[in-house]
């Protein structure tokens, strides 16, 4: 059965049986983002009607792989090169793309979760929070300045209202790079505490400005298309 | 002089149903959705003279032909899927990602000789 199993996974462009770990079987309902279960529940009524299942409609590219590509790096903490900044490391493994597949998008999705502190801030002038994303090329040395190893990649004003707010970016060219071995440092997203905003009131802000900052999580969507997999063959 | 035994429909080539359920192979903990899907398969005779209805190829009807002169020296043409649609899979990978992926070719629409 095993020779069999790992014949037919191969077949699927599964070099092995994947072995998720338990938490992510457990959560399974939870963990799926709602985007890939609408792609999933049109793709499978669409293919009744016979669409293109190796295009990905909802990005415009070729492909037949859509990964949701978690974020491994560590949590949120302050930053080494402002005082009420906050950093977090983003780490997109992108080794898990097999050497055969063609990487088509990359796509970072940035959300930011923001609760207001006290309800007066929902009276005050609209929040936002200034988001700086760098490219860190190679690793830190202790003692070495963490900003001659990052490269900025964006710098932008983000509005913030309660709920989710999300920021895109198109990373395909630099997450071709990562897919060759010792090439990804990964990235930092840094933000800026609503403090240094002069526009708001010293009053309404609680002791410690990074308090204020949005909860950040991030993921990749990496879209690819498998050759082996997309033949056009003759039909009758 | 050779006698033919009647065909009965469920012998003639066609699609047959399969429905293949992913926690009978165990694959239930990394798929995520669907929880099987009806496969199919082609299955059963291509015999001479071959109708319309079994989608046959110029070159099965020959071989029909030959058959049925020489059942020993020339086999029946083979019943084959002629129509097949693809399959979507929503799984974890090893570093629990979650993958959306299409597969042509998976599902058996309609069978031909």
């Amino acid at each position: 059965m095993k020779s069999q199993e790992r014949l037919f996974l191969s077949a699927l462009g599964l070099s092995e049986r994947p072995r998720p770990a338990a938490a992510a079987r457990q959560a399974a309902g939870r963990r799926v983002p709602s985007a890939l279960w609408r792609m999933f529940r049109r793709s499978d009524g669409a293919e009744a009607g016979g669409s293109e299942p190796c295009t990905v409609n909802e990005y415009g590219v070729r492909g037949n792989i859509i990964r949701f590509v978690q974020d491994q790096g560590g949590s949120a903490g302050p930053s080494s090169s402002c005082d009420s900044c906050l950093e977090k490391q983003l780490f997109f493994n992108m080794s898990v793309l097999q050497p055969v597949e063609l990487l088509s998008l990359a796509q970072l999705e940035v959300t930011f979760h923001w609760k207001p502190l006290r309800p007066a801030e929902l009276l005050q002038n609209q929040r936002s929070v200034s988001v700086s994303l760098y490219r860190v090329i190679r690793s830190t040395l202790r003692g070495a300045s963490p900003q001659a190893n990052r490269r900025p990649l964006l710098s932008q004003t983000v509005k913030l209202q309660p709920g989710p707010t999300s920021l895109k970016m198109d990373l395909t060219a630099l997450a071709e790079g990562w897919r060759k071995p010792g090439r990804n440092y990964g990235l930092v997203l840094e933000l800026l505490a609503p403090s240094a905003d002069p526009s708001y009131s010293a009053n309404l802000l609680p002791v410690d400005p990074t308090l204020a900052l949005p909860l950040v999580r991030a993921s990749l969507v990496a879209v690819s298309l498998n050759p082996h997999q997309c033949r056009s063959r003759q039909r009758r | 002089s050779t006698f033919h035994a009647p065909l009965t429909p469920s012998s003639v080539c066609r699609a047959r149903r399969l429905y293949v359920d992913f926690r009978d192979v165990g694959w239930h903990d990394w798929i995520i959705a669907p929880q099987g899907y009806m496969a199919n398969y082609c299955h059963g005779e291509c015999p001479f003279p071959l109708s319309e209805s079994l989608n046959g190829t110029n070159h099965a009807i020959l071989q029909t032909l030959v058959h049925s002169l020489d059942p020993v020296g020339t086999p029946q043409p083979c019943c084959v899927p002629i129509r097949l649609s693809p399959v979507s899979m929503l799984y974890y990978d090893n570093n629990d990602n979650v993958v959306l992926r299409h597969y042509q070719d998976m599902v058996v629409d309609e069978c031909g000789c």
